[in-house]
């Protein structure tokens, strides 16, 4: 789900 | 991952070692601003909480180690070294960047994804790493005669962002629910910062004269 997204991004 | 990321991280990581190749060869931060580096050092330190806790993949893990190892230590470096630290402008490197910081966590408690405190701290270092490169602008426009390494960094560093945008055209065309309003324009307003001295980047290239910015 979007609530634990994870930044998966630097 | 796709290309223009890993581009775009390649290119980070130029940026901070062409400038620890700088500080640590030429043993000079001329033309660097502290409060730039010292920003981003906050940028990494906000930004990486979650180093610890959650493990995306190798890769992440160590760009996020070598990131923050490398902005603390340029920061030691221009402050503490003896040597490096005698060649920093504390009198021409001036901008309130305390100035940048109060707004920027102001409008991350407004404006974020989510209100956790991890979240909170990561919109922070998005709003943060947009107005980062500011006072480095600032002293360059005022030291205006720009050494290579320093062109070179800040010109790295802009790119990088820049491919980051090209990543997240990508991201949101071939992901479905990849939408992240606040990553986007803040990673715009950043990219856009740069745009005069990209312009004038280029047109020293172009005619291969030294780059100056207009006062």
């Amino acid at each position: 789900t979007v609530d634990d997204y994870i930044h998966d991004e630097l | 991952m796709n290309i223009f990321r890993f581009a775009g991280d390649m290119t980070h990581l130029a940026s901070v070692l062409v400038l620890l190749l700088k500080i640590h060869t030429i043993k000079s931060c001329a033309g660097i601003s502290l409060k730039t580096q010292e920003l981003y050092a906050l940028v990494f330190a906000t930004r990486y909480l979650d180093l610890f806790t959650d493990y995306i993949s190798l890769y992440n893990t160590l760009m996020k180690l070598i990131f923050l190892g490398s902005s603390f230590s340029i920061v030691w470096y221009i402050r503490y070294h003896k040597i490096v630290r005698r060649s920093y402008d504390k009198d021409q490197d001036t901008f309130r960047h305390y100035f940048l910081v109060l707004p920027c966590l102001l409008l991350a408690l407004l404006i974020n994804e989510k209100f956790t405190f991890r979240e909170v701290m990561w919109t922070f270092s998005l709003y943060l790493e947009a107005v980062a490169i500011l006072p480095q602008l600032v002293l360059l426009q005022r030291t205006r005669n720009i050494d290579n390494l320093t062109g070179q960094y800040v010109f790295l560093l802009g790119a990088y962002r820049a491919l980051y945008i090209l990543n997240w055209i990508y991201r949101y065309f071939t992901e479905p629910h990849y939408v992240h309003w606040i990553t986007w324009i803040s990673g715009l307003v950043q990219t856009l910062l740069y745009a005069d001295f990209f312009y004038y980047y280029f047109q020293s290239w172009k005619n291969n004269v030294k780059l100056e910015l207009p006062a």
